[in-house]
C-alpha cells in the first residue's frame, strides 16, 4: 500500500503556500489590523520601559475565557522593574480603542552636556492614525531610591511644555504639572499630558517637547539624576516615555482591496 | 410561496447541478448520515505561523472559531435560530425547491487586543472588534 499511504500522508501535510499566496494572506490580515505593511522595529527593545508598561496594560485586558486546549492567551508576565499600571490607567484603557507609547527622541548623551537641573524630552506623534482623539496622555519618569540624602528630604519635580524656542533668548515655558517627592521614594512619577497631546496632534508644529526641572525644598535647582530621576543615560527598563490613550472619532471602513 | 419567476429563468445546466446536489442530499438523508447541526468549531489563527512574532508582542495567536453545520428541520434549541430562519426551514422542508436551508453563521462575535511595535519602535495596543466567534446560529 505504498502509494495509498503516500496519498494519505500528503493529504494531511499542511498545504504549502506559494510565496505570493503567503504575501497575499499577510496583506489581508494586515489590512484587518489597519497596517499598510508589516512594521520592522529595531530588535531587542521588548525589555524597554515603554513596552513593559504596555504589556502590563495588555495583561489587564484579558477578558475572554481561555478555550479548552489553547494556551493562546498566556499573560506574558513582565520581568524585573515593570511600571505599575495605575487604576487610573485601567479606566483610561476601558474608554480607549487604541493606546500608543512614544520613546524620548532627545539623545541620551544630552544628559552629560546639559544644564544641571533641567532635562529636555521630545516625542514624535506624527504616526498617529487619522481620526483619533486623545482621551488621556501621561509623561512617565522613574524615580530611584537615593541613599546619599536623608530620607525626608523632599524635591519638587516640575514639567513644562515648551511654547517658544526663540533663537537668541530663553525658551518660553508653560507649567503643566508638579510633583513633590521624597528622597526615599521609588517608582514611576506620572504627569498629565492630555491637553498638550491634543494640542500637538492638532498643531504638530507646536510640538516643541517638554522640559523637566528639579528643585530642592529651598527652590535651589538640582541635577535630576542626583535626586534619583532616571533620564537618558539610565537603564533601558526605567527610561522615561510618554503614553497616550485614543478613541476613534469616526467609524472607519476597511479599504476595499 | 417564493416568486415563480425564479423557476422559469433558471437555465438547464443550472437545473442539472441543482438536481445533482439534491440527489446527494436525499441520498445522505436516506443513508441516515446525520449531518451535524449548526455549531461552533475550533479555528486557531497563529501570528507565529505568519512569522510575525518579531513585531507582534502579544498574543502569539488567538482562537477565532468558525460556524458550520446544518440548519434543517427540526431546529434544536442550541441552534439559536432567528424566527425568520425557523420559517425558512419549514418552507424548505415542505418544498426544497423554493428556498434553501438557512445559513449557519456567528450570532455573537468578540474582540481581541493586539500589542505590537510600529516602525519607529513605539508600542501600540489596539482593540479589534468582531474577531472571535462567541456563538453560532441559523440565520
Amino acid at each position: 500500500n505504498f502509494s495509498v499511504d503516500n496519498e494519505v500522508r500528503s493529504s494531511f501535510i499542511q498545504r504549502r503556500l506559494r510565496s505570493q499566496e503567503r504575501r497575499e494572506m499577510q496583506r489581508e490580515i494586515l489590512s484587518i489590523l489597519g497596517l499598510p505593511h508589516r512594521p520592522r522595529p529595531h530588535v531587542h527593545t521588548k525589555q524597554n520601559a515603554a513596552p513593559m508598561f504596555m504589556l502590563d496594560l495588555y495583561n489587564t485586558i484579558s477578558t475572554y475565557p481561555e478555550p479548552p486546549g489553547y494556551s493562546y492567551y498566556k499573560p506574558v508576565l513582565p520581568t524585573q522593574v515593570s511600571p505599575m499600571v495605575t487604576p487610573q490607567d485601567s479606566r483610561f484603557l476601558d474608554d480607549a480603542d487604541m493606546v500608543m507609547s512614544f520613546v524620548n527622541l532627545v539623545d541620551q548623551e544630552q544628559d552629560l552636556l546639559y544644564q544641571q537641573h533641567r532635562r529636555e524630552f521630545r516625542f514624535d506623534l506624527s504616526r498617529i492614525p487619522e481620526g483619533e482623539t486623545v482621551t488621556a496622555a501621561e509623561f512617565r519618569i522613574y524615580k530611584d531610591f537615593i541613599q546619599e540624602r536623608c530620607e525626608n528630604e523632599t524635591f519638587r519635580v516640575s514639567v513644562y511644555q515648551v511654547l517658544q524656542e526663540p533663537p537668541n533668548s530663553e525658551v518660553e515655558l508653560l507649567l503643566l504639572d508638579q510633583r513633590d517627592v521624597r528622597a526615599a521614594e521609588e517608582g514611576w512619577l506620572v504627569f498629565d499630558l492630555t491637553d498638550t497631546s491634543n494640542l500637538w496632534l492638532v498643531n504638530p508644529e507646536q510640538n516643541l517637547g517638554l522640559h523637566l526641572v528639579l528643585e530642592d525644598s529651598n527652590g535651589q535647582g538640582w541635577n535630576p539624576q542626583l535626586a534619583g530621576l532616571v533620564t537618558g543615560s539610565g537603564p533601558q527598563d526605567k527610561q522615561p516615555f510618554m503614553v497616550a490613550f485614543f478613541k476613534a472619532n469616526e467609524v472607519r471602513f476597511r479599504s476595499i482591496r | 410561496s417564493a416568486h415563480k419567476g425564479r423557476q422559469s429563468n433558471r437555465s438547464k445546466p443550472q437545473r442539472t447541478v441543482q438536481d445533482a446536489l439534491k440527489a446527494v442530499e436525499a441520498a445522505t438523508d436516506n443513508l441516515g448520515i446525520s449531518r451535524e447541526g449548526c455549531k461552533k468549531h475550533e479555528l486557531y489563527v497563529s501570528f507565529r505561523d505568519l512569522g510575525w512574532q518579531d513585531w507582534i508582542i502579544a498574543p502569539e495567536g488567538y482562537a477565532a472559531y468558525y460556524c458550520e453545520g446544518e440548519c434543517a428541520f427540526p431546529l434544536n434549541s442550541y441552534m439559536n435560530a432567528t424566527n425568520h430562519a425557523i420559517v425558512q426551514t419549514l418552507v424548505h422542508f415542505i418544498n426544497p425547491d423554493t428556498v434553501p436551508k438557512p445559513c449557519c453563521a456567528p450570532t455573537q462575535l468578540h474582540g481581541i487586543s493586539v500589542l505590537y511595535f510600529d516602525d519607529s519602535s513605539n508600542v501600540i495596543l489596539k482593540k479589534y472588534r468582531n474577531m472571535v466567534v462567541r456563538a453560532c446560529g441559523c440565520h
